[in-house]
């Protein structure tokens, strides 16, 4: 799983 | 979406709102730091760019939407309506000091060498120390009203909730997002203090006040 940005959290 | 980040937003929005309320029903800015409530406008829209590009969910769009315009009036209430209130002389906090530190690591560290991508973890590194002016503020005055103390506390719980949701996100998605992770443990530790201090005195009914 690669690193990703948690662009669903706020 | 975990139980841990549905409380942590919730803690985060009664953060806003404690702040709103206190300004607005005392008529005052008296204790509070407009450098943090500044950075932290910078952080919310610096991070939430995405607002028209990108749609997530409903709840999503709406918090992202309440979190600028809360903190945009939140600035408005200290540097405007209340300007005669706020406590300059006290709030004396380079913002530069972590501001220029935060845009050189998110031009170092992040996902794509992009503007969104950039700003999005420019925002992220901002948010971690855009509350040093007000524990700055805290430190200097020697104490703090009590629903100040609330507004922190449920600040400063807000990231640490995040953190247990992320553990959560790690062992059951395996979802893992370096960069949001390491600013929010140093966003919570930046609070461990004030957090004693909360527990030890505020609960107990005293005014939290820091020893000389």
């Amino acid at each position: 799983q690669p690193a990703a940005a948690s662009k669903d959290e706020l | 979406m975990t139980l841990f980040r549905l409380a942590g937003d919730l803690s985060h929005v009664l953060a806003i709102l404690l702040l709103l309320y206190k300004i607005w029903t005392t008529k005052s800015a008296a204790g509070i730091s407009g450098k943090t409530q500044l950075m932290f406008c910078m952080v919310y829209v610096t991070r939430y760019l995405d607002l028209f590009t990108s749609f997530i969910s409903v709840y999503n769009s709406t918090m992202k939407v309440l979190f600028i315009s809360a903190s945009v009036a939140t600035v408005y209430l200290i540097y405007f309506k209340f300007k005669a209130t706020y406590d300059g002389n006290h709030d004396t906090f380079r913002m530069e000091f972590v501001i220029v530190p935060a845009l050189i690591l998110a031009l170092i560290w992040n996902y794509a060498f992009t503007f969104f991508e950039i700003s999005w973890a420019f925002s992220i590194f901002l948010e971690a120390v855009a509350i040093l002016p007000q524990l700055f503020m805290v430190t200097k005055t020697g104490e703090a009203e009590n629903i100040t103390s609330h507004y922190l506390f449920a600040l400063g719980s807000y990231r640490a909730l995040y953190i247990l949701n992320w553990i959560d996100r790690y062992y059951f998605e395996g979802h893992w997002d370096p960069i949001a992770v390491t600013a929010g443990i140093v966003q919570t530790v930046l609070y461990g203090d004030f957090f004693y201090l909360y527990f030890t005195r505020v609960i107990k009914g005293r005014k939290l006040q820091v020893l000389p």
